[in-house]
């Protein structure tokens, strides 16, 4: 599966 | 980035110079756990390692470099500067029964088993609960600083925040995080109470008293 998005949140 | 995220942010921001402040300001960490501490010190720690491999922006790396340093630096006042006026004797939950549960659902449910992604997934688990020992000992002591409350408000509204966050991203980017948006739900719900009293009381210039 794709990789995860990255975090972008605190 | 949206106005929810943002004011989010901004809150959980103010209540963590709130805490440095009451704790600086009045030499004092009386009616303050430790315990909440120290777990937050452990989640930010768990969750911003992706500061040494990801760079989001300038502000998320700030933001993420502020919450390490104001906890440790809260963790520091309270067991070793102002050691003396730690409440150890009401600051009695058991924050293993917190950590081992957070851990286990952390291995067990994640998007990824990589040490990251558990380790953020803990955080994220931990930081749901890690307000409880404070709750705790408020409950214990009956009462609870007027500046310590609002601490408590601004905290609570960080993550109540986050869910209106998480709202506008699921209609507006398609976007949604569901383990983040179910520990948030929980932390939130645990506010509760909490934000009964303080809306009920606090506003009202009445000092935060739980009913003995």
């Amino acid at each position: 599966d794709d990789m995860p998005e990255p975090k972008d949140e605190l | 980035m949206n106005i929810f995220r943002l004011l989010g942010d901004l809150s959980h921001l103010l209540a963590i110079i709130i805490l440095l402040l009451k704790i600086w300001k009045t030499r004092s960490c009386a009616g303050i756990s430790g315990k909440s501490q120290i777990l937050f010190a452990i989640v930010y720690t768990t969750r911003y390692l992706d500061l040494l491999t990801t760079y989001i922006s300038a502000y998320n790396t700030v933001m993420k470099l502020v919450f390490i340093v104001a906890s440790y630096a809260t963790v520091y006042l309270m067991y070793v500067k102002f050691k003396a006026t730690y409440d150890h004797n009401h600051d009695t939950f058991r924050i293993e029964f917190l950590l081992v549960p957070a851990l286990i659902l952390a291995l067990l449910i994640n998007h990824e088993f990589t040490v990251l992604e558990v380790l953020w997934t803990f955080s994220i688990y931990l930081e749901s609960v890690a307000i409880l020992p404070q709750l705790f000992l408020v409950s214990k002591t009956g009462e609870a600083e007027s500046i310590t409350s609002h601490y408590l408000f601004a905290l609570g509204s960080y993550r109540a925040l986050y869910l209106l966050n998480w709202v506008y991203r699921y209609f507006v980017e398609d976007h949604y995080e569901l383990i983040a948006i179910v520990a948030g739900v929980v932390q939130t719900i645990l506010y509760c109470d909490f934000f009964y009293l303080y809306i009920t009381k606090v506003l009202k210039g009445k000092k935060l008293q739980l009913p003995a």
